[in-house]
């Protein structure tokens, strides 16, 4: 494991607990997407349906559990807990799921490495990593006023994926033959869609303004 | 498949 394959998952693992802290401390969740939550989750359990059976590292173990967690977790406030829902902007969260899971699932279908089962939601699971944060790019931009905290877990997620990239580049240098394109093509284009958002968030960062996307 | 057998990232 590289540094930025570490820095990564770190990144991860923080964009994840300022979210948890959002809601569990502030009991809010003002801001944040349900659906890109539940997309997340979904990502997390189509993607490692080996957990028991493809053990690489106690590391890895460890981080798909916590990520299976925290996402079911955020989940489950959203949707049960009384005062984190009614702080959820249920009104602007109109993103349409079928729009984003049919056509990950098409594509994974005709677009993977082997016509398998796992292989096959694996493959979706990267496709549908790459597109879910649409709905809470979305609902950010309806959102007249963005927290601190949301603003900070959606930069956290988008420095994820850059860190991601890097520890690809690392690898392809250090490590014959280590080639994954469709990993790779998945991630790239999953960091573009956060080029914006960066823009904006270092702007408001630059200037110590509050953040705004304009509409 | 070389590929198959890769899946050490999260």
């Amino acid at each position: 494991m590289n540094v930025f394959r570490l820095a990564g998952d770190m990144t991860h693992l923080s964009s994840i607990l300022v979210l948890l802290l959002k809601i569990h401390t502030i009991k809010s969740c003002a801001g944040i997407s349900l659906k890109t939550q539940e997309l997340y989750a979904l990502v997390f359990i189509t993607r490692y349906l080996d957990i028991f059976d493809r053990f690489t590292s106690i590391y890895n173990f460890l981080m798909k559990l916590i990520f299976l967690g925290s996402s079911l977790s955020i989940v489950w406030y959203m949707r049960r807990h009384k005062a984190v829902h009614r702080s959820y902007d249920k009104d602007q969260d109109t993103f349409r799921y079928q729009f984003i899971v049919l056509p990950c699932l098409l594509l994974a279908l005709v677009i993977n490495h082997k016509l398998t089962f796992k292989e096959v939601m694996w493959t979706f699971s990267l496709y549908l990593e790459a597109v879910a944060i649409l709905p809470q790019l979305v609902l950010l931009q309806r959102t007249r006023n963005i927290d601190n905290l949301t603003g900070q877990y959606v930069f956290l997620l988008g420095a994820y994926r850059a860190l991601y990239l890097l520890n690809w580049v690392y690898r392809y240098f250090t490590e014959p033959g280590f080639v994954r394109w469709i990993t790779w093509i998945a991630g790239l284009v999953q960091t573009l869609l956060y080029a914006d958002f960066f823009y904006y968030y270092i702007l408001s960062w630059k200037n110590n303004v509050k953040l705004e996307l304009p509409a | 498949d070389e590929q198959l057998d890769v899946k050490d990232e999260l």
